[in-house]
């Protein structure tokens, strides 16, 4: 219904404001109707403009500010509708080590009310969870978990590398 | 309403019997490549009542059946089954018509080689509407914000403005 | 000319079934005219099957495995018809340590003929490199080049960290 | 045919003049988020005539000109440079229709806010067929593979096969 949208889209719009200057150290962001008139068929525009930086279409972010724009967005979803689990599948890929932190600070604020499971290579994002599940193939082409203690995280690849080929 | 075990049997590349056992606060799935991270990803997806093999990365349904390696023959049956800490009685899951409230409440989904699917909720046979209807209006059927698969964070950023607009009013 | 499209396939086909068993360390890979008669118009079909595991479709493989069969495939495009430099951004975001190794490794056998340029964050990439080239925003908002020293490629972020917020 | 020297100014992120001068062998460009380093790619691409906007990310050619910071005004004209070094002779530069064999090659071009856009080769004005000419048959035209963008690296995989077909077509 017309109501509810924009009562999400309005809840949604504050928490993109909110995030991104959160996740960016600053700047602006937000979204917006391309038809106020027509909220019912209405496209949805984003803009964003990272801190120091001039406002410009955001095609032309980089790799990593592109994922931390769409985190700002995806957890500005969470906080206005908030889910029990949240399952994060290497969302740091393109991220830096200043960016993951960030990322991963952000997904603290969330805890107490939403389960998450990640999953991930960079150890920082390894370091904030409260267990680790190791999965390999010690026997090719067989999945497997095993358990992983957070001081072998470091040497992850080779405690869980599979089976010399 | 958190997630408190997942056993994948026959599914994917998880041909033996596994059980992942979740706490609350944040876990993390590691490992290196190919060796079945993703596959614990699709593995609740699918038991959630995942339809579209393409969301799976497949081209059918039964490209989820473990389907054998160098040394080990394929499944007849791929089972996933998901259990939630339902304390706060959040999902009232039915059986036969009746509400059946219960403390912990457990999904299961088979599919066979013969393509015959099974669902079940707390080991009662259930239909996938069934489950589909438990978990509306949990904050939990909107999916397309909770799991973010592989590769598609940036997504809602290159989507089209209409596609995004979809996207909201799913979430709505 | 058909002539010339059907040596190229066949050089390229040569080299990814060769190229793909090394960056696998074993398995099976080639590709394939869905329609052999009509080879102006044929589209063109890949199979791979890592080392251990069954043939299926490739849609089906992972995100680290995804990009190296793609690297198999680029590397084999440059082996038939070699370039003299080659631009690589961030190709190795999907890879684990173990694989990022082969990767470089494969790299390796092509620097005779060709110049490569690499855009990394994954530490083992940038230990391959004869010189690192650092890009910074000292200036927010302005891209800057700066000397980076081997030594220092393990705390790149601190080093080139952008202007506090 | 190695790339010697890449000058940027007034190019995207790069407001002031910026060389790289390049050696044989493996070089790696290094630093955080939204520096400029796939800016870099952009700006070769683009002095070696890319047309399209969008395969820059920009929408427009005119956002390949700096377009000022907080503290910065925006420039009037974006400026690329890229010398190789020709000592094979595998590149054939004319200047008004003569040959002009040389050591080194370096290839300029410049686009100002009115849109007005200049190409040189060795400080020669030339047309952009000039270029594109001029790297025919030198396993350079076909950037289909030589230049893999931010997050393309799997696009051969991912593509249709007839997608797949026309990367073979421009290869050949
Ligand atoms: N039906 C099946 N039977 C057996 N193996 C399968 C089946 N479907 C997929 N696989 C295998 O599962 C593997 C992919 O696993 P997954 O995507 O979970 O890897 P991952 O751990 O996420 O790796 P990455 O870090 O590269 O993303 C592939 O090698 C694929 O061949
Ligand atoms: N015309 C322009 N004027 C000024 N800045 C621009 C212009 N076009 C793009 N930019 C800026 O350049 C930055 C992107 O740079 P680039 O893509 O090279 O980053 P990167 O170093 O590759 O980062 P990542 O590691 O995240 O991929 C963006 O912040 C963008 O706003
Ligand atoms: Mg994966
Ligand atoms: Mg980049």
């Amino acid at each position: 219904s017309r109501q509810r949208f924009v009562e999400t889209f309005t809840a949604v719009r504050e928490n993109f404001q909110t995030l991104f200057r959160k996740l960016f150290g600053g700047g602006k962001a937000d979204i917006l109707l391309t038809d106020p008139d027509d909220v019912l068929e209405s496209g949805i525009e984003i803009v964003a403009r990272p801190p120091g930086k001039e406002l410009r279409s955001i095609s032309l972010l980089s790799g990593g500010e592109k994922t931390m724009a769409a985190l700002a967005m995806i957890f500005s979803f969470f906080r206005a509708k908030p889910s029990p689990f949240c399952l994060l599948d290497e969302v740091d890929a393109a991220l830096d080590e200043a960016n993951t932190e960030r990322y991963n600070a952000l997904v603290g604020e969330f805890i107490a009310d939403t389960q998450f499971i990640m999953i991930s290579h960079a150890k920082r994002t390894m370091s904030i969870a409260n267990v680790l599940y190791g999965v390999t193939m010690q026997e090719r082409g067989v999945s497997k978990r095993i358990s992983v203690r957070f001081e072998e995280a470091d040497k992850i690849d080779e405690v869980l590398e599979p089976v010399a080929m | 309403m958190k997630l408190k075990k997942l056993i994948v049997a026959g599914f994917k590349s998880f041909a033996d019997r596994t059980e992942f056992e979740f706490d609350d606060g944040v876990s993390c799935i590691v490992g290196p490549n190919g060796c079945g991270k993703s596959n614990v990803v699709d593995a609740i997806k699918w038991v959630l009542g995942e339809q579209s093999a393409k969301s799976l990365r497949g081209s059918e349904m039964l490209d989820v059946i473990f389907n054998g390696s160098s040394a080990r023959k394929q499944s007849g049956m791929a089972m996933v089954t998901l259990e939630f800490d339902n304390s706060e009685g959040i999902l009232q899951p039915t059986a036969n018509g009746q509400m059946q409230p219960s403390e912990t409440v457990s999904v299961t989904r088979r599919l066979y080689r013969s393509g015959q699917s099974e669902y079940l909720i707390n080991k009662n046979p259930a239909r996938l509407r069934d489950i589909k209807e438990m978990f509306l209006d949990t904050g939990m059927g909107a999916s397309a914000y909770s799991i973010i698969e592989q590769g598609r964070v940036s997504q809602f950023l290159q989507a089209s403005q209409e596609e995004r607009r979809a996207f909201f009013d799913e979430a709505a």
